[in-house]
């Protein structure tokens, strides 16, 4: 129906402003109905500002100021409608450390409502879990699930022996 | 509604009988390039009821079963369980644990369980459609695609949207 | 033939001019997300006669130049200048050092500058032809397109096979 | 012409089973033409097998496998007929740490031939280079190049002041 559209709509693009501006710590960032068409039919358009730098074409983008974006635009989503289980594969892949930080400080906090199931090779993401499975394979193409703890990974993501 | 524990058996790499125990909270996967990780979430994605080969890096179902290695022979069946915590009855059932499985054989054919006794695909989804965890409900972010949302045209970005709604 | 050295100014984050020494061997880009990495990149590409705005990101050939910041105004013109060792003689010309310079007004014209004379596109391009740093001849692998040839279908990645034929 | 054309494919395959050898310590892989078409019109398809795996379809490797075979294929078709330079961004993005060493170990040797710029986070592989700069945005939205040293740099690839 037109106004559960419109509400959600409005609710999912105050929840973006506000994770964009955390995650980037400033900055701004909307998403518009395109004009012309039915409410019902309208595509939709993003916009994108980092604190400091000027609107432009979200596609001039960095890779990891993409990553943060599509992020703060996916929970924003994620809020107005919580699922009881969240998984992510690999998003920090593209972030420098102090975007890793403020990902993995923003996913502990929302842990609290739903349960996250986080693939990742970076230390930071994992240190905000509370509970850190290994996948690996000794027999060659057969994988097996092992316990990790935080201090048998190395500072580069590898799991050591422990 | 959460879940408790997920049971991987021939499913893909996952030869042999693996269980993952999830606690509250978050949990992160980890290991080696080509491990089984992101396995680990195409057998979630699957057992909650995802149709289509592609989305599971596939070309036809049959792609999950394991296919043997250099030292091991192929099974003939690929199965799935997803064990959730109902106390809160989330879904519409009676049980304060529900335990989803789904099995795919090498002639392609599907069953699927529900506490143990068949059903059907889609008795599952209704059960699951307005728990936030049917197939298309849940919030997944796969690997290599995290900014799809932004490359996406302005209508099928949409289809997200309609589904919050 | 190598690369000797590289100026941006006014192209893309880079307002300022600036200038990059490149030795032989291997050289590391560092900093963090959003810093203007890439835009590196998009400068070698674009001075070396990339025509096409979306393979820089952009929807038009302005897009490369510097827009401004909160607290600082844009520029009317970006320019690229790069220089190469040519004491090989790998380009077809008299000079030991080869400089290719390339700008672009807010009105969309641009200029191409070899050996700060001014000439033709198609001048540079038939001179960059055959040493393998003509635009498409040299290995360029793009952030997060590494699997793209991977991804293509049979006839597109034959492309990039008959171009090192 | 056809006899160019088949000779620099039989080269480029060639290179394309050695590079994956190498990248994996092992393992098979291969490029074909498609049949049933003329030499000059023929698609070309990709079979790769990591070591102790089945031959499956290479829409199955995982994330850094897909990367690995890549970067094989396209140092392959490189090596048949080099280019003075070569520029590679964040190529390392999705790679554990083992296949980081054996990438860098791999294009380190191949910087004697051709020059080298490559784009990372990642501090294994900066520490093959003969030279890295540092960009970096003092001024919100304005770059600058500064000279960085391997000691500057942090476990996770931050560039701490000298
Ligand atoms: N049906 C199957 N039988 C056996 N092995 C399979 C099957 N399908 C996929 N695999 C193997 O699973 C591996 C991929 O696993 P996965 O994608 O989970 O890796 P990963 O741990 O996510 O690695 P990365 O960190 O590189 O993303 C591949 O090597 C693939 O050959
Ligand atoms: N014409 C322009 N004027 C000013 N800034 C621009 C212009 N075009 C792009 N930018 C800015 O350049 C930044 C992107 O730089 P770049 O892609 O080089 O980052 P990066 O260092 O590669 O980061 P990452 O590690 O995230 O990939 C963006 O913030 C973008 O706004
Ligand atoms: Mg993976
Ligand atoms: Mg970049």
């Amino acid at each position: 129906s037109r106004e559960l559209f419109v509400s959600t709509f409005e609710k999912i693009r105050e929840n973006f402003r506000e994770t964009f501006r955390r995650l980037f710590e400033g900055g701004k960032a909307d998403i518009f109905l395109d004009e012309g068409q039915d409410v019902l039919e309208a595509g939709i358009d993003i916009v994108a500002r980092p604190p400091g730098k000027e609107p432009r074409s979200i596609s001039l983008l960095s890779g990891g100021e993409r990553t943060m974006t599509a992020v703060a635009l996916l929970f924003a989503i994620y809020k107005a409608k919580p699922s009881p289980f969240c998984l992510l594969d690999e998003v920090d892949a593209a972030l420098d450390e102090a975007n890793v930080e403020r990902f993995a400080t923003l996913v502990h906090e929302y842990s609290t409502e739903s349960q996250f199931i986080i693939i990742t090779h970076n230390k930071r993401t994992m240190s905000a879990a509370d509970t850190i499975f290994g996948v690996s394979m000794p027999e060659r193409g057969v994988s097996r699930r092992l316990a990790v703890r935080l201090e048998d990974v190395g500072d580069n993501g590898e799991i050591r022996a422990a | 509604m959460r879940l408790k524990s997920l049971r991987l058996h021939g499913f893909k790499s996952f030869a042999l009988r693996t269980e993952f125990t999830f606690p509250e909270g978050l949990t992160c996967i980890v290991g080696p390039n080509g491990c089984g990780k992101s396995n680990v979430v195409d057998a979630i994605k699957w057992v909650l009821g995802e149709q289509r080969p592609t989305a599971l890096r596939g070309s036809e179902m049959q792609d999950v079963i394991f296919g043997g290695t250099a030292a091991r022979k192929p099974v003939g069946m690929a199965e799935v369980t997803l064990v959730f915590d109902n106390a809160n009855r989330t879904i519409d059932v009676d049980w304060t644990e529900v335990e989803v499985t789904r099995r795919v054989y090498r002639d392609g054919s599907s069953e699927y369980l529900l506490n143990r006794s068949r059903c059907r695909l889609r008795d599952l989804r209704e059960l699951l459609m307005d728990t936030g965890s049917g197939q298309g409900a849940m919030t997944i972010m796969e690997q290599g695609k995290i900014d799809q949302i932004l490359r996406e045209g302005h209508q099928e970005r949409r289809a997200v949207f309609e589904e919050a709604a």
